[in-house]
C-alpha cells in the first residue's frame, strides 16, 4: 500500500511540474515531504521560479497560486479521471492570457472527460463547444444554449 | 457516461420546468450576469449525484433547495440528470445495457427525499453504487472545484495534501 | 459612548442600505441585532430580495456577496473618510455591468479621497483618470502611466 | 492629503529604482498580467504606512522583502511616499507648513527598519502619528482591501461587526 502510495506521488508530481510549467513558463513545481521527513509525514508544494525554489508560497501573486493549485487538480484529475468535472469560476484571479490557456489545456490535454465550466470571461468560455447563458427573467432563473464555432 | 440533459423545475431559483439540452460530451460553459443561476445548476448536478452537505450547495437544509422555500406556491424540488451511458466499458457497474440512465431527485416541502432512476423509485444506496462505480462521488469529490474555492488546496497541511494522493491511489 | 456608536449604527445603516440597492436595485440590506438581542450583543447583516427578508446570505451567489460586503466597506469609508483607499482586485467576482457600476460610483460619490484600485477588468480601469500598466521585464517588475480619456 | 508619487527601489519584484509619478488626486487604477507587480506596489504603500504585520504584504520577515531576499546582490529595500498636502485642513497634525511631504522606509538585510520624513531621519512613532492623525492607521485598516479578503466581512461575527463600527464611531 506504501509503494501505491508513492508510485501515485511519482505520477502526480510528474503532471504537476509539467502542467505548471507549460501554464507559468520558465517555473517548476513539485510536492515534497517537510524539511527532514519522509513522504509518509505527509507532502508540501514546492514551486520554483527560473532555477530557485522558493522557501514559501506566500510571496505568489493571485493569479499564480489559481495556476498552481489547479496545475495540481489537475495532475490529479490525469491520475484518477472522472467521466465529468464541474469547474465554478476557477479563473477569477486570472489575466486574459491565463485564462484562455485553461481554456486550450482542457480542450487538448483532457479530451476523455466531460467539462462543465462556469465562467464570466470570454477568454474561457469561447474555448468550449456548447455555451448556455443563463438570466433571471421576472424573478426566476432561465437558460439559453448557443453552439460555438469552434475552428481548430 | 456524461450528461446530455438536465431538468430543474422548483430548485433555487429556477421555479419552472427548466430543460437544459443539449450537452457538449467534452467542454461546456455557462455564463451569465451576477445572480442569474450559474452556479445553481452546478448545485443540482450535487443535489442528483446525493450529496449530503448541504453548505456544499449553500442551503442549510433541505427545505432551502426548493423555490423561496416553498412560500410562493411551489412546494417541491426536482432535478433530473440524463446521462449518455453509450460507451459499454465506461458504464456504471449493472448498467450496462442501459444506453441511457436518468436519475431523479426530488425534495417535498415538509417530506423526505425521493430518487428515481430510469423512472422507478431507488434507494439512496443504489444511486451512490452506481456513482461510485464510476469514480463520481460527490461526497468526497476530486472533480468537483466550487465558486472561490480553488485555492484552498494550497492551504492544507502536509499531511492533508498527502491524503488527497491516497484518495486517488 | 453607547449613544456614539447607536449615532454610527443609524449613519452607518442608512448609507449602507442606499449604496447596495443603488448596485442591485430592487433590494435592501441592513445591520440588526442578533435574534432577541440588542445591538450591543452584536450587529448582523441582513439582506432582502424584493420585500422578502433572507434568513441567512448562504445562497447569495458570488457577485451578490462582494456587492454587499463593499457596500458596507463603502458606507463606512462615507461615516469615517480616510484620504487614500486602496483596493485590489475587488471586482474579481463580479461581471461587466457591476464592475462599471462600482467604477462610476467611486468617481461621482466618493469625490474627496484618492483611490488606487488594481484591477484586471477594463470595466472598472476605464473609469480611472490614471491607469498605470505593470510588466515583468527581464526577471523585475516595471511600470508605465497612462492617461484615460474622460468624458464626463 | 494625497499620494503624488511613489519611488521603489530593491522592494519586492521592484529590483531597480522604478518611479511611479503622476498619481491623479482622485481616481488610479492599476493593471498588469498574473504576476506582473501590481499587488506589490500595494504592499509598497502598506510598507512605508508602517504595517507590522508581514503576513499582510505576504512575507514572513522583513528580509522578504528584498528584491530576492538579498539573494542577487541587492541588500537593501527603500520605499519613498510623497505626499500633496496642500490641502492645509486635512493636513496631518504638525505638518500644515509642509505642502509636499515625503515619507521614506527602507530595510537592510541583516539590520533594521530605517524611516525618513522629508529627509530627515524619524523615529516609527513619529511616522506613526503623523499617519494616525489623518486616519491611516495600517494596522486596524479600513481604507485598505487586500487581494482576495472582500467578502471575509461577510464572516465576522455579530460582535466583530460591532466592533468594526466602534473603530468608526
Ligand atoms: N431556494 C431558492 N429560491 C429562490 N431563489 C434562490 C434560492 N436559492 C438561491 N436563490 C437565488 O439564486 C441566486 C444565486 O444564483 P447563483 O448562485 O446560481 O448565481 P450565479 O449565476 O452563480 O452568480 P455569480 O456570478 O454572482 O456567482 C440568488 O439571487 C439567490 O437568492
Ligand atoms: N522579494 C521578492 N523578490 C523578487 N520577487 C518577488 C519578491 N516578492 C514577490 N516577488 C514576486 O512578485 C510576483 C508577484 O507580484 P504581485 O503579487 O504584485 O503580482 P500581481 O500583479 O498582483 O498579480 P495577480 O494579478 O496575479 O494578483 C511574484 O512572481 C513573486 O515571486
Ligand atoms: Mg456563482
Ligand atoms: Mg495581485
Amino acid at each position: 500500500k506504501k509503494e501505491t502510495l508513492k508510485v501515485t506521488w511519482v505520477k502526480v508530481n510528474q503532471d504537476f511540474g509539467s502542467i505548471f510549467s507549460t501554464l507559468l513558463p520558465g517555473t517548476m513545481a513539485k510536492l515534497e515531504p517537510p524539511e527532514g521527513g519522509s513522504f509518509l509525514d505527509g507532502l508540501e508544494v514546492r514551486v520554483a521560479f527560473g532555477k530557485v525554489l522558493k522557501q514559501s508560497l506566500s510571496e505568489l501573486s493571485g493569479g499564480q497560486r489559481s495556476l498552481l493549485a489547479l496545475s495540481l487538480i489537475l495532475a490529479l484529475l490525469l491520475f484518477k479521471p472522472a467521466p465529468l468535472y464541474i469547474l465554478d469560476e476557477v479563473d477569477a484571479a486570472l489575466d486574459l492570457s491565463h485564462t484562455q490557456n485553461i481554456g486550450r489545456m482542457i480542450k487538448a490535454h483532457f479530451p476523455h472527460s466531460q467539462f462543465i465550466v462556469v465562467s464570466l470571461k470570454e477568454g474561457m468560455f469561447n474555448n468550449a463547444n456548447v455555451l448556455f447563458r443563463t438570466k433571471f427573467v421576472d424573478g426566476v432563473s432561465t437558460v439559453q444554449r448557443t453552439v460555438t464555432k469552434q475552428t481548430k | 457516461m456524461h450528461i446530455k440533459e438536465i431538468c430543474l423545475e422548483g430548485f433555487k431559483s429556477y421555479a419552472t420546468r427548466t430543460v437544459v439540452s443539449g450537452f457538449d460530451p467534452h467542454f461546456n460553459a455557462i455564463t451569465g450576469l451576477n445572480g442569474s443561476g450559474k452556479s445553481n445548476i452546478l448545485d443540482s448536478i450535487c443535489f442528483v449525484l446525493g450529496i449530503t452537505n448541504l453548505q456544499q450547495v449553500r442551503a442549510a437544509n433541505l427545505q432551502e433547495l426548493v423555490y423561496k422555500q416553498g412560500q410562493a406556491g411551489i412546494t417541491k424540488a426536482t432535478v433530473s440528470v440524463t446521462f449518455d451511458n453509450s460507451e459499454r466499458n465506461r458504464s456504471p457497474l449493472g448498467y450496462e445495457e442501459h444506453p441511457e440512465i436518468t436519475v431523479t431527485r426530488q425534495i417535498v416541502v415538509g417530506g423526505r427525499n425521493k430518487y428515481l432512476i430510469n423512472g422507478k423509485l431507488a434507494q439512496p444506496s443504489q444511486v451512490q453504487n452506481l456513482f461510485h462505480s464510476v469514480q463520481l462521488n460527490v461526497n468526497n469529490p476530486h472533480f468537483l472545484i466550487m465558486q472561490g474555492r480553488i485555492t484552498k488546496v494550497l492551504n492544507m497541511k502536509p499531511p492533508e495534501i498527502l491524503s488527497m494522493l491516497e484518495e486517488a491511489a
